[in-house]
């Protein structure tokens, strides 16, 4: 499904280069259920704003089911990001002046679904994700655990193929960040493809693979047997 | 140091309202190291930013060293807060036009201090929290663990004899983080007070005491025989 060959992404400031991304290759085969781990700064945000498509390399290449994506256009990108992907990001990225509940409405009003389907399925994720009380409140209205929770609801509003969530737990107490684990648990059983950033091994566990960077670079890769 | 008695903050929206604190009761001595735990939404954030003098209870009062803050207006109440606490914000909070660099400098300027000076201890605190060679990016150009090492710098700027750090570690991978509690670590052992949010039982295990809440309340205050 996803297939990166010799993925590079710097960022140049003034006349230091830092290179983000170094040489990355992968691939993710649908369902698959991956957690990408590695020090603060090592590029795994960087890696994932490129597979949302949110972001693109300066070298190498992309292919998404098949497809070379260095030959969508802007509105094609578009299209595929909000169809394929659901991006819980690391900083939230909410809009601060919609309700909860306006926040996870807004994938599906870009798809097309009706008002009455939008709020139905907007509430009944926000309830999954245990902020049935909070639908109202705004971002700044909100706890940062709580604003998480909100950036998760979002990601799923429109039943995307590959999630892709940056650092989704790393505001909440153990036990929250369990029941969400267990979201994301059923969502790859379901056969959703499922990519994690996080930094805490006990998060990491409930995938089948690991895969750290360090430096910009794959330095592991490990997929456990089952059972 | 601090003595906080019946402090309750609620938050009205539209017809609900959210009692975030329903009678806190606290005292800290100087020099304690204290974890602040609990679920997602039950009250952490608010009661930091009480502590920190950051906002003002709706009821109960607050003892810091013996005079009630109730008393102060609000210039001598913000002189408090740059002297006194140093504040690591669950959001990071950082100016997005300043530099890392500039940013550290920021609570040094408002306490007078000068230029040179300014830009020595700036430095010094990003080169320990590990960004020495990040000290020109601005938050938009970091990550987001480098982000909240910025917000940590920051905090430390004018040696503080309070530090409030809300999830100082949310973000960082197991060995920065272990390097950022070895420096709160320190930071205790020569006598400030140092308040810690976590979720994470690793990281409040370095404190001596940790206080729970549940629904704004606290439900447990357990201090560790050292040894
Ligand atoms: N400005 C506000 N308006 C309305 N409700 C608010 C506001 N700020 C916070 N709340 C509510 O008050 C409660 C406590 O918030 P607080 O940020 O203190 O929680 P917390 O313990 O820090 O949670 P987390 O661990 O998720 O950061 C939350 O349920 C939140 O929805
Ligand atoms: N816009 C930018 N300009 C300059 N440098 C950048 C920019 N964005 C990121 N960087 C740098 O690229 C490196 C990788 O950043 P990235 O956000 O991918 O790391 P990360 O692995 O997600 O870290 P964390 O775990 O702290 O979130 C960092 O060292 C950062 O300083
Ligand atoms: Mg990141
Ligand atoms: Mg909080």
């Amino acid at each position: 499904l996803i297939r990166l060959k010799d993925i590079f992404k710097s960022y140049s400031l003034g006349k230091t280069v830092v290179r983000a991304l170094n040489g990355i290759s992968l691939e993710i085969s649908r369902g698959e259920y991956v957690a990408l781990m590695g020090p603060s700064g090592s590029g795994k945000s960087t890696l994932m704003h490129i597979l949302g498509c949110l972001d693109t390399p300066d070298a190498g290449s992309y292919f998404f089911d098949g497809t070379d994506t260095a030959r969508f256009n802007d509105r094609e990108l578009a299209r595929l990001r909000n169809r394929a992907f659901g991006f819980v990001f690391q900083s939230f990225n909410l809009l601060p002046r919609l309700s909860a509940l306006a926040n996870v409405e807004l994938p599906m009003l870009y798809a097309g679904v009706g008002r009455r389907a939008r709020i139905n399925r907007a509430t009944e994720l926000l309830e999954l994700v245990g902020l049935g009380d909070r639908l109202r409140h705004k971002p700044n209205e909100l706890s940062g655990g709580e604003m998480q929770r909100v950036a998760i609801a979002r990601a799923l509003a429109n039943e995307p193929e590959v999630i892709l969530a940056d650092e989704p737990t790393g505001n909440l107490d153990s036990r929250t960040g369990a029941e969400i684990m267990r979201l994301f648990d059923r969502l790859a059983e379901e056969g959703k493809t499922v990519v994690i950033v996080t930094h805490d091994p006990g998060i990491a566990e409930h995938c089948r693979r690991i895969v750290r960077l360090r430096d910009g670079e794959i330095v592991a890769d490990e997929s456990r047997r089952s059972g």
